[in-house]
């Protein structure tokens, strides 16, 4: 049986979803490299204001979908 | 507000743009008249001048693409991505692309060509994306009225910043 999802925790699309969003508009440098997806979701999250949960909750993805400039918001 | 690493901007006043095609959703006039008031929030706050020129050297290039269209930076179909510009520069420095799988207007419905082409031309002028909510250069789009549009503090202070204030 498949185990039931953690709230927060996203479905395999979402992550992707997340993950595809983060590598355009907030990539990962030499300084950065490290981080996790959860802490590049809280980089994020910080950036637009949201409620830093370091999860991929229902605000973060609504913001991921909003129409947008597609150049990065974190640069080196 | 932010600017680019290195702080890249136009050593001259006199800037030119070309269009160099057009999207099917707004007929030219409309195209021209909402890229003229784009090109408009930034020189009147600057010493910067915009001329649009129809052939040869342009400092920034115009232009609607769908999907990949030769910079590397492919559009991503309708939603999420609408545009992109580049930072100063020469050759592709400057240069502002609108994604065509959008649906350009002049009104609120669909997407703004007006709001957009400001925010872009920001960065073809040398200004990163901003976090504060309302600024124009905040990286998503909202619509806003285009005849009461104002540009925001954070903006103002980023532009001159890096070129100074209209002489009075």
């Amino acid at each position: 049986f498949p185990t039931p999802r953690k709230p927060g925790t996203p479905s395999s699309t979402g992550f992707e979803n997340v993950k595809a969003y983060l590598d355009k508009f907030f990539p990962l440098f030499t300084k950065t490299k490290h981080l996790s997806l959860e802490e590049r979701i809280k980089e994020m999250q910080r950036f637009f204001h949201l409620t830093v949960t370091g999860k991929l909750d229902a605000e973060t993805e609504a913001t991921i979908k909003r129409p947008r400039c597609g150049m990065p918001d974190i640069a080196e | 507000y932010a600017t680019f690493s290195g702080s890249p901007r136009w050593k001259k006043t006199l800037l030119t743009y070309k269009i160099v095609n057009y999207t099917p959703d707004l007929s030219q006039k409309k195209v021209d008249d909402a890229i003229r008031r784009a090109f408009m929030v930034w020189s009147d706050v600057t010493p910067l001048q915009f001329k649009k020129v129809f052939y040869g050297h342009a400092d920034i290039v115009i232009g609607f693409a769908r999907r990949a269209h030769g910079d590397g930076y492919p559009f991503d179909g309708r939603g999420n991505t609408l545009a992109h510009a580049f930072a100063p520069g020469e050759g592709i420095g400057g240069d502002t692309h609108f994604d065509d799988d959008e649906i350009w207007s002049e009104t609120n419905r669909e997407i703004n060509l007006f709001l957009v082409a400001a925010h872009e031309f920001g960065h073809s002028l040398g200004l990163d994306h901003s976090n504060v909510r309302g600024a124009l250069m905040y990286p998503i789009y909202s619509y806003v009225n285009p005849a009461t549009f104002k540009l925001s503090e954070d903006d103002r202070r980023g532009i001159q910043k890096l070129y100074g204030k209209k002489p009075s």
